[in-house]
């Protein structure tokens, strides 16, 4: 995971993080601060060029509490439907796939097929049901995902992953795109007097005017 | 495109959880804009293990679920504000603030309008304070304000009161522009439209010639 990190971080820096202020602290950890998660972030050879990290999972010790928003542009990718189909029917979901370089949008059945097939494959690794694995894709519109090379480095993503803020941080830069900077942040309060985190990644930098529901 | 996941360690009902996600992304991901594209791709994946041994949530009105919702908020919006200093081409981050609107949601809707107007974010990186660029992208976000009420201001320097312009010191309002783009920094325009309760924020960036640049050669 170190040496994942040293080489993802030589790709783009981590981006300043604008908290407003409030009663919490920031701290380290992003998408692994809060107790239960488990981060990775690979290079798969998903992308079109260079070998930036392009591949992240996030995974839940436990049935994690469920929610998505999502592009209401009619034309969704397919992940996107993918992901609605599965939250309408279940509340709980276990993991979250994502790939940078293709976009999987406007890519018709095949396209929905190469969804299901990844979210199969991550749930027979990590040994949970298929519905509990949500997807996500970025990159170039109207190419479908370079899913051999996607599969093949499944096991290797999967046994990387690592509840430190190092995992956590080699998943924010795998997710990016165009992106000069990864987006990672993590805060520490208090919920009727217990300790709670939240933390979380994000990417992003062109196409950007969301309007998500 | 924009992706998102969010995690906490917080005890939550599933429905609980959901409308509380549904109010952070209005607050945060939902008020950023770039170019006025919406991607085909946008999502925000929020989970919530209930590991931390805090007292299960099943209502979003008691005080601990306005803590949580709190926090949820400020992660996203510290995330969502990295994607919009981010833009593509951008040289610094526009933070629209609007007060005095009937409500939350008009008050998100003419930050928003102001911080996508390609006028404004073009004049944001000519470093030239256009008060009347903000004033039209607040005028046509299709909410009703009385043009009289109309308050801008552009860091400290205050540009329009009660809805007329009034004379500023030039040099110092473009420096101010000058010196966010320079240093990566944020430019905050502050605008009131009247005596309601409603306020939001939107983020935006200015827009640069880079960004032609960048997505000429970022083939579809």
């Amino acid at each position: 995971v170190t040496s994942s990190l040293k080489e993802a971080s030589n790709y783009i820096p981590a981006a300043p993080i604008f908290l407003p202020e409030g009663p919490w602290k920031q701290i380290p950890g992003g998408v692994t601060a809060a107790e239960g998660f488990k981060a990775a972030g690979i290079y798969a050879g998903v992308r079109a060029k260079g070998e930036k990290p392009d591949l992240a999972l996030v995974l839940c010790d436990v049935d994690a509490a469920a929610a998505g928003a999502f592009t209401t542009n009619v034309v969704a990718a397919a992940p996107v439907v993918y992901c609605k189909k599965m939250l309408d029917s279940s509340k709980t979901a276990r993991a979250v796939l994502i790939n940078a370089g293709q976009a999987n949008a406007a890519t018709g059945d095949a396209g929905y097929q190469d969804v299901v097939d990844c979210a199969n494959t991550v749930a027979m690794l990590l040994k949970v049901r298929s519905e509990e694995v949500l997807i996500e894709s970025t990159g170039v519109i109207g190419q479908r995902i370079k899913k051999d090379a996607l599969l093949n480095s499944l096991p290797k993503l999967v046994n990387s992953l690592s509840s430190s803020t190092e995992g956590a941080d080699c998943a924010a830069v795998a997710i990016t795109t165009t992106d000069l900077v990864s987006k990672s942040v993590a805060v520490e309060s208090q919920v009727g007097g217990t300790y709670i985190r939240v933390g979380g990644m994000a990417k992003g930098s062109g196409m950007i005017h969301p309007n998500m529901a | 495109t924009m992706l998102g996941v969010v995690t906490t360690d917080a005890s939550v009902d599933s429905d609980v959880w959901r409308k509380m996600v549904k109010v952070a992304v209005n607050r945060s991901f939902n008020q950023i804009t770039v170019d006025g594209d919406t991607s085909t791709n946008d999502t925000v994946i929020a989970l919530a293990s209930g590991l931390s041994r805090s007292s299960r949530l099943s209502s979003v009105d008691c005080n601990e679920a306005k803590q949580l919702q709190a926090c949820l908020d400020a992660v996203m919006q510290g995330l969502a504000k990295s994607i919009a200093w981010d833009g593509e081409g951008a040289t610094c981050l526009i933070e629209v603030r609007v007060t005095g609107a009937n409500s939350e949601a008009e008050a998100a809707k003419i930050a928003r309008s102001v911080a996508s107007s390609s006028l404004v974010k073009a004049a944001v990186y000519g470093r030239d304070p256009n008060w009347g660029r903000i004033a039209a992208a607040a005028g046509y976000a299709g909410v009703s304000f009385y043009q009289n009420k109309l308050r801008i201001l552009l860091g400290d320097s205050l540009l329009m009161d009660g809805g007329q312009p009034l004379p500023f010191d030039r040099a110092v309002a473009g420096n101010y522009l000058r010196k966010a783009g320079e240093t990566r920094g944020t430019v905050i325009i502050d605008i009131s439209v009247g005596d309601g309760p409603g306020s939001g924020q939107a983020w935006g960036c200015d827009l640069s010639y880079d960004y032609v640049k960048i997505n000429a050669e970022y083939t579809t």
